[in-house]
């Protein structure tokens, strides 16, 4: 019973089976498993309890804890389904898998608008829009007068809200994006597809043998 | 003459709070 040894490892709270993990997105097994490295690293890098906080999610995406921005709080929110204030394994493969390069462009086109929906209302409306707007413009050091960026919204909102309604429904963000798919540019991240060769140390924590015995 | 506005969303893309690939950062 030589290679028969169990492995006794603890896993943490919200902890899933790769296996059910890969049936359920475009990841495979090993996938998963090579993101849960990942998610190792980030869920550790200040409250090691295995599991990501806000401070975590910034840390890890800007290199800085401190940097308050309006984006990340809400891919962090949309990270979160439970709604319980961190990202558990499972919330991050899944969420995660919607950036894969072979997810259905639908659900990157969904989770988008529920991105830019900030109010969670079902539209995006002009109001959030120039928010937005404002935001990244604070974050950059872009200069824009409110003339600008009411021009700015008023040509969108003429080329996107075609029921003229001052609001985006979610048809008529799909028609907008499919006339500017480069607005779907940051929901496709290349590296998750390779990402086992991007944390290699997978390997050496893998289960599938296990799964497979 | 003044070049024409760019769509909100584009400039809302280029946010780096929107640009996930620096969780890929994280190694070690």
């Amino acid at each position: 019973m030589g290679c028969f040894h169990s492995k006794q490892v603890k896993f943490p709270q919200g902890y899933e089976d790769p296996n059910v993990l890969a049936g359920e997105t475009s990841f495979s097994v090993s996938e998963v498993e090579a993101l849960y490295e990942l998610f190792k690293k980030i869920s550790s890098s200040v409250i090691n309890d295995g599991l990501i906080h806000k401070v975590e999610f910034q840390l890890a995406l800007f290199k800085n804890s401190k940097k308050e921005n309006l984006f990340a709080d809400r891919v962090f929110d949309l990270f979160d389904k439970k709604q319980n204030g961190v990202i558990e394994f499972g919330e991050f493969v899944r969420s995660l898998s919607v950036f894969h390069p072979s997810a259905p462009f639908n659900d990157k086109i969904e989770f988008a608008f529920k991105l830019y929906d900030l109010r969670k209302t079902g539209f995006i409306e002009r109001e959030e829009v120039k928010e937005m707007v404002v935001a990244l413009l604070s974050e950059s050091d872009m200069k824009l007068s409110d003339e600008v960026i009411e021009t700015i919204l008023d040509k969108t909102f003429r080329e996107a809200d075609t029921k003229q309604d001052g609001k985006i429904d979610k048809d008529e963000w799909k028609d907008l994006v499919e006339r500017h798919p480069s607005l779907m540019k940051n929901m496709t991240l290349p590296y998750l597809k390779d990402i086992t060769t991007t944390f290699p140390s997978f390997v050496f924590h893998s289960e599938v043998e296990d799964a497979n015995a | 003459s003044k070049p024409a506005p760019m769509n909100a969303f584009e400039l809302i893309s280029l946010s780096r709070g929107l640009n996930l690939s620096g969780l890929f950062e994280t190694r070690g």
